[in-house]
């Protein structure tokens, strides 16, 4: 029989262990704002 | 085996600020109305290899105006950037460059300017003066006022009027018409004008003496009127050294 786990179980592992402290890279666009943003 | 495409490039990489810098004083150089813009951010840049040591550039720039006007001689990056609450005015352009054994030139540019949304400053800054249209009639009274007061007053050449780059009106607590103008030499003394205008002409490109004006006219409860220019001298125009390029404005 098939039972369908649940969403957040599921989630957990499928997730890919990341090391301590892994900060994912800034997206590399857009770039920083010099000034402001109107 | 095919060379693998270049990792892509991140709009803070130091690579996209070289094509940013080169970019902006394209822009710069070639406008020839209003201010000069400061890069604010770069939004986006894309690179199309096209055989070696070739690539495509396409990049979308965030710009803000400056307090410099575009005949200004100050290099740019002492021209201060417009602040919010002096109703900020944001450039965006896309440009094309192309990168060719690393030397970087400008291929195409579209921009589009637009002012601060009269909400966004009034929520900051509740009686700050907001933008006027250019051909509104006080602005158009006061900048004829200004320039004939200079006029009148002046031992030098007589100026006439370029171009009115902003205008602001204050109406609360006080009434005030804030005008900013750029002006040219004519070949006739202040004093000849006042016999002849009409023969008051600009001065050919080798002699041009462009200047800048403001000028604050206080309408209401009291009435002031305060005009400050300041003539550039003579710039000797730099010959456009960029790629010659398809630019569009």
């Amino acid at each position: 029989s098939v039972a369908k786990r649940e969403v957040a179980e599921a989630a957990q592992h499928d997730k890919v262990p990341r090391p301590v402290g892994f900060v994912p890279p800034p997206p590399p666009c857009p770039g920083k704002i010099r000034y402001f943003k109107i | 085996v095919p060379a693998a495409p270049p990792a892509p490039l991140g709009c803070d990489d130091p690579e996209s600020e070289a094509a940013a810098a080169v970019a902006l004083s394209y822009i710069n150089s070639h406008s020839h109305y209003g201010y000069k813009f400061a890069l604010n951010r770069i939004e986006n840049i894309r690179m199309l290899p096209q055989k070696l040591n070739d690539y495509i550039l396409f990049l979308e720039l965030d710009l803000l105006e400056t307090t410099c006007h575009i005949l200004s001689p100050t290099p740019l990056e002492n021209c201060t950037v417009r602040s919010f609450t002096e109703h900020a005015v944001e450039g965006d352009c896309d440009v094309k460059l192309q990168k060719l054994d690393g030397k970087l030139s400008v291929l195409a540019s579209k921009c589009h300017s637009h002012a601060d949304s009269a909400e966004d400053v009034l929520q900051l800054c509740p009686d700050c003066p907001l933008l006027a249209s250019l051909n509104n009639t006080e602005v158009e009274t006061t900048v004829k006022a200004a320039l004939d007061d200079y006029n009148s007053k002046t031992a030098d050449a007589y100026l006439r009027l370029l171009e009115i780059g902003r205008a602001k009106i204050q109406y609360h607590p006080a009434h005030i018409v804030f005008v900013e103008f750029a002006v040219a030499a004519t070949n006739c003394s202040a004093e000849a004008a006042k016999e002849n205008v009409e023969a008051c002409q600009l001065l050919p490109d080798d002699q041009s003496n462009f200047g800048f004006c403001t000028a604050t006219k206080v309408i209401s409860p009291s009435q002031d009127f305060q005009v400050n220019c300041q003539l550039y001298g003579h710039q000797v125009p730099t010959p456009d050294t960029s790629f010659p390029s398809q630019d569009t404005s």
